[in-house]
């Protein structure tokens, strides 16, 4: 919050748009900001109505360099938009800089997300520490559609005004803690000498010479992936690593997704009707990678890209102990980590058995 | 520049008046007035602790690259709330 909590002591406001960029159609312009009143609007009282005359309690404009308010924008990147808090002349005011290229998808700065976040500010919130809420100050993409508000963002402005009565998705995601006793995994894979470690929306991304993991949103590097993946491996001879989210696989090469991905699963190998893949492991000894679904695996050949003959077996009967089913797994230093809950086990490949049972958090060193 | 850094051959002075201005905008990092210096006291060191801390990045009021890097990302300028009041 700003000092003294600032909020408005009304809940009808209105708002109202002064210019537009040319980047964007004028009803391009419209929709990303009556999108972006929706968002508060949903888990508040509050009600947002557009005027087209005179003053409004959130005046909207674009600018750029100083624009009138002693706050000047710096030109293309930097500075994005700034709004003031809830009050009289300027306050609940919102400023976009038009040195910006805005856009209503990746291509440039997403102008929904960042009406968004200003708007956060004109009724009264500050910026967030959590990098998962949408106040926090540095702009990521997180995807065009179904936008959802983080719970963060949820807490802070329902201090403020309360909850309304008419939000249609009471589920808000809320930002993983990597120390969570409870803590369970999407997906792990390496990525040129990285761990990456996906869950929920994020991954964490743990190298070996940083002390701490870095939590990143999947959409910030990828915006075309989707969240919620359900497995990942990286075959390190193609300089490749595979994501796998429900019948969809994609590849990916660094930032890039490689030409002609998403593909199906189906075109591995794996019958038609399978519709999910738990966890994906590649043994760089075999040139093999294990898929895991449900009870059982298959081996996956990647020099001559067959499925191998005898597959699927059941999990039990190869891994006994880890359990009848994987939520992540990823192979180190001659071991096969299976992730399952709260609870990883530490698989030798050398004596065929489970050496060592840890917490999922340990991971993190928690 | 009152940039605390003891080694900082690896910024060039664009790099320090950015970090400078970062602070200035995000921060509210004020300038000394001209002939008053405050004993003890370094305000850039302040105010990198405080940015460092609130990313969670490792606060020690210096510059280094992490926050450098931080510095230069695209972000949200809100207006300052003490002086807008």
């Amino acid at each position: 919050f700003f000092p003294r909590k600032l909020k408005w002591s009304k809940n009808n406001l209105t708002y109202r748009i002064v210019n537009y960029t040319r980047d964007l159609t004028r009803a391009e312009v419209d929709r990303a900001f009556k999108k972006a009143f929706k968002v508060w609007s949903e888990v508040t009282p509050l009600n947002f109505t557009r005027i087209r005359s005179g003053t409004a309690d959130i005046m909207i404009s674009f600018g750029t360099k100083e624009h009138g308010d002693f706050y000047p924008f710096d030109g293309p990147s930097g500075l994005l938009a700034h709004a003031f808090p809830p009050g009289p002349n300027y306050g609940g005011d919102a400023h976009f800089d038009d040195d910006e290229t805005w856009s209503t998808d990746s291509r440039g700065y997403n102008l929904f997300l960042v009406a968004a976040h200003e708007f956060g500010h004109s009724l009264g919130l500050e910026h967030s520490r959590d990098s998962g809420a949408l106040m926090f100050p540095i702009y990521t993409y997180t995807g065009n559609t179904g936008f959802l508000l983080p719970d963060d963002d949820v807490q802070g402005i329902q201090a403020l005004y309360g909850a309304g009565d008419r939000d249609p998705n009471p589920e808000h995601p809320k930002t993983p803690e990597k120390c969570d006793e409870n803590l369970s995994l999407d997906a792990i894979t390496e990525l040129r000498g990285e761990m990456m470690i996906f869950k929920d929306r994020f991954f964490w991304r743990l190298h070996p010479q940083m002390v701490d993991a870095e939590l990143v949103l999947i959409k910030s590097f990828w915006p075309e992936l989707p969240n919620k993946i359900d497995a990942a491996y990286e075959n390190p001879m193609k300089d490749h690593v595979f994501i796998f989210r429900g019948r969809k696989f994609w590849a990916l090469n660094g930032y890039d997704i490689v030409e002609g991905y998403p593909k199906k699963i189906y075109e591995l190998g794996f019958p038609r009707e399978m519709k999910t893949i738990d966890g994906a492991v590649h043994i760089k000894d075999t040139g093999k990678t294990l898929f895991f679904t449900g009870d059982k695996y298959w081996s996956y050949d990647e020099e001559n890209q067959v499925m191998e003959k005898g597959y699927p077996k059941l999990i039990e009967e190869e891994f006994p102990g880890i359990g009848n089913r994987v939520d992540a797994v990823y192979q180190k230093n001659g071991y096969i980590y299976f992730f399952n809950g709260p609870l990883q086990f530490q698989y030798s490949i050398w004596s065929k058995r489970i050496v060592r049972v840890l917490k999922t958090n340990s991971m993190f060193w928690c | 520049l009152p940039i605390p850094h003891e080694d900082s051959d690896e910024f060039t002075t664009e790099d320090l008046q950015f970090a400078e201005r970062y602070l200035k905008t995000h921060y509210n990092l004020r300038s000394n007035p001209a002939g008053i210096r405050k004993k003890n006291a370094n305000s850039v060191a302040a105010k990198l602790r405080e940015m460092q801390s609130f990313f969670g990045l490792e606060v020690t009021g210096i510059l280094d690259e992490e926050t450098y890097e931080l510095m230069q990302q695209p972000r949200c300028g809100v207006p300052d709330v003490g002086e807008y009041n």
